[in-house]
């Protein structure tokens, strides 16, 4: 169980401190709408809450903010307020902050005052919506390194009916099937090489980014 | 190639726009700010660009729409106009329409009128990093299912020196080491037993959550 604070309740810092909750963790909330903290305790989303201006430092003094095990600063559109809490955060050796930032000019001067992490979360779902509908075969995955991946994908369908051993993807294209997912409560984790795939399966490839989508448009 | 609309230039709409256009498909920026599309084509966001208000069906009607590979409505702060625009969408037959909701309530009421995917950034992005700073060995992953996950994991400083052989972890935990990171530039993916970990290596497991969560523990 670790503790941490969230200052500022919008979406952002709300959707952060809800999810630590629900993980069992401490939350301390700030914010400087009497509102926004008496919903956050109504609302489960804060096992602590405050009322307080955190651009004033004594405010933020006595509240031990260098004992949490982490600090979210979600204050955006303000960005004149982000930056003063960001200097009083770092004046009372918050450790592990991260600030949320709402343009990149603004992430700058975070770094500048040595924020360790700066987020852009608009920026960044927009990525990863953009990636979600250019390639509408990848279901899930992430970078090992810039050429290899892991990548669940819909089984191809001409894949379908073969075996493992038979495709031989591994002599013909370097990549590895560790998974095969065949409905929503069979999942074959390393599968025997006689592993049969079946229409609808997922599959889960490890290997050379441009082999696995070679892989997919041989197929 | 693929053709992809963007409405709305905001911060998710436009970086919606830029990663499609570094996957190199054509994107279409629809906008009622003249310097935002001016912007737009300038930043090279864009490969089209156009000033309208989306709420008019008219203004939208004669650009085929129906024929682009996705749609993304980037409207937030504007609930009506986001609204509006998503009925527009939606009677012009867009396919593959997104849409970026800036509340609970707004995103229930693009549900209803039948938008496929509702997305809410700040949200998504609040989880995620709750989770990271909540769970700082886990670098990556994702689950496969509610009880298995693919996870990159800092190597624990116990492993450090063991070769997979030694380690047995199938046996005793039931999970696999399917990639060992050196460095940036020595991956090794499905490492023969013969492998031996080093300090700051990073691991990359797949098995039961819970069980990669012990190994972790118990190192
Ligand atoms: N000086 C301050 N001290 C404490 N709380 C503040 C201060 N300034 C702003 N806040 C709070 O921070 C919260 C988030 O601010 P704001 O809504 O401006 O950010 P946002 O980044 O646009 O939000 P979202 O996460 O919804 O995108 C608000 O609830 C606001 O009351
Ligand atoms: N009726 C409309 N027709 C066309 N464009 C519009 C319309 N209404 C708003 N926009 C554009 O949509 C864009 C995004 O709107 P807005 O900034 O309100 O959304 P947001 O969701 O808060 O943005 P962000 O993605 O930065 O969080 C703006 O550039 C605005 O000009």
């Amino acid at each position: 169980i670790k503790q941490f604070a969230v200052i500022g309740l919008g979406r952002f810092g709300s959707s952060v401190a809800q999810t630590l909750r629900e993980m069992n963790h401490e939350v301390l909330v700030i914010d400087n709408s009497e509102e926004n903290v008496n919903n956050a305790m109504a609302d489960g989303l804060a096992t602590n809450a405050i009322c307080l201006d955190s651009t004033n430092i004594h405010a933020l003094e006595h509240i031990g903010l260098s004992g949490f095990d982490g600090v979210v600063l979600a204050i955006g559109a303000n960005m004149e307020d982000s930056i003063l809490t960001a200097l009083n955060l770092m004046e009372l050796k918050a450790r592990n902050l991260i600030a949320k930032a709402s343009s990149l000019p603004h992430g700058k001067i975070l770094e500048r005052l040595n924020v360790p992490r700066v987020v852009y979360p608009e920026r960044d779902m927009g990525e990863r919506v953009a990636k979600s509908i250019a390639q509408t075969h990848i279901l899930e995955g992430f970078e090992l390194d810039p050429r290899c991946s892991i990548i669940e994908i819909q089984a191809p369908k001409t894949l379908v009916g073969r075996t493992l051993f038979e495709l031989n993807l591994r002599a013909r294209y370097g990549v590895y099937i560790i998974a095969i997912k065949h409905g929503d409560h069979d999942l074959a984790i390393v599968p025997s090489p006689d592993s049969k795939i079946f229409a609808h399966d997922k599959l889960v490839v490890i290997g050379e980014t441009q082999q696995i989508r070679k892989l997919i448009e041989d197929h």
